[in-house]
């Protein structure tokens, strides 16, 4: 198998724990007595850049398969009118998403659908 | 992805998962990693539900990512999600949700109303086996007594191909998933299974906690270049704990 070449495969570790202090991840708070469209914003706002870039990738990949203005049209027009066909409190919750990153909604729906896509 | 679920000797459970993504969605030749990988792993959040002032769920975030696919309700269970790939798969889903057919449901959304509105084990395990989904995939479930665990394989729709259950009375006090059907072989390209199995066995009942279950799924090629993070998860103290994971050259790709 190929994995159990050398150098991939190691014994078992013993060792890994404790992991190192500064790869634990944060917390947020999600109040769910805020309104959907308010809940994240304090998460998302500061991290909108590192989101923006994220999001850009997963377009040039859906361009790999149609051309790339086409695939921006595709995600825009297509995709941002599905919020509303998602349950509460998602519509609002993406749609604050949106609106606290400036990512475009539809953007920020393939983003959520990305499960979906690529079980393919 | 690898999840895992044990039971030590007192009854007591402990559930984990590394998340792995971003295969074949562009190689960064030079640092030898996954691009989409390595922008993941920044917007990773824990994310405690709360609401009267009271922490009702706890789940691990892509920041800007509102489903769950890693999460726990405290004092009652937890589950992780695995891809499953499949020709007939969510693409299929997708195309019908646009032209109207809007019986299934999505799975980051399913799995977080499954997490924040659970009461018991039992009635998410019957839900989560038969909610209209439109992907497939691995359920993971843990709960908080002793044999509460199972690995539901899920189809589209309301199919259920699969459900394993913890069975500790008979020897199986752990379960390993990854993505492939528990019942067939794993390809021989990507057999992560083979090594977790072998590292659970290793470590024995004895060890089980979450020491000895972030060392298994910390051993290569279980961890691998996809690798974002290691959740541990301990529903009966409530807690919910994740390590961004880096697997410095030289690491199998996925």
């Amino acid at each position: 198998k190929a994995q159990e070449f050398p150098p991939f495969t190691e014994d078992c570790r013993t060792d890994a724990y404790p992991p190192p202090v500064n790869t634990k991840v944060g917390t947020y708070v999600l109040n769910l007595d805020q309104a959907p469209e308010d809940r994240w914003t304090g998460l998302v706002k500061p991290m909108a850049d590192k989101m923006k870039i994220m999001i850009q990738d997963i377009k040039d990949l859906v361009g790999i398969f149609v051309n790339e203005t086409k695939a921006i049209n595709l995600v825009d027009e297509l995709l941002a009118p599905l919020t509303d066909t998602f349950p509460e409190p998602y519509q609002g919750e993406l749609r604050g998403i949106a609106n606290a990153t400036g990512i475009p909604l539809g953007e920020v729906v393939l983003y959520n659908i990305f499960y979906e896509v690529f079980t393919v | 992805c690898t999840s895992l679920v044990a039971q030590d000797k007192t009854g007591d459970l402990f559930h984990a998962r590394n998340l792995d993504f971003g295969l074949f969605l562009g190689w960064d030749v030079k640092n030898q990693t996954w691009a989409l990988t390595e922008r993941l792993r920044p917007l990773i959040i824990n994310v405690e539900y709360q609401q009267g002032g009271k922490t009702v769920a706890k789940g691990v975030h892509f920041a800007g990512y509102i489903g769950v696919i890693t999460g726990m309700k405290p004092g009652v269970l937890s589950l992780s999600m695995n891809e499953r790939f499949q020709l007939e798969g969510g693409f299929i889903g997708i195309i019908e949700w646009i032209i109207g057919q809007r019986d299934g449901q999505w799975m980051g959304f399913v799995l977080r109303d499954a997490v924040v509105k659970a009461t018991d084990f039992n009635s998410t395990l019957q839900y989560l086996t038969s909610v209209d989904l439109l992907a497939p995939g691995y359920i993971i479930l843990g709960g908080n007594s002793s044999g509460e665990g199972a690995i539901i394989t899920r189809s589209v729709g309301t199919k259920a191909d699969n459900v394993k259950m913890l069975d500790p009375a008979h020897g199986t006090w752990y379960l390993v998933e990854t993505n492939y059907d528990n019942w067939k072989n794993p390809p021989f390209f990507d057999d992560r299974r083979a090594p977790a199995t072998k590292c659970m066995n290793t470590m024995s009942q004895a060890n089980v906690g979450l020491k000895g279950i972030f060392n298994v799924l910390s051993t290569k090629p279980v961890r691998n270049l996809l690798t974002t993070y290691t959740a541990l998860m301990h529903v009966r103290n409530g807690t919910l704990d994740t390590y961004l994971q880096y697997c410095p050259q030289p690491c199998f790709p996925w």
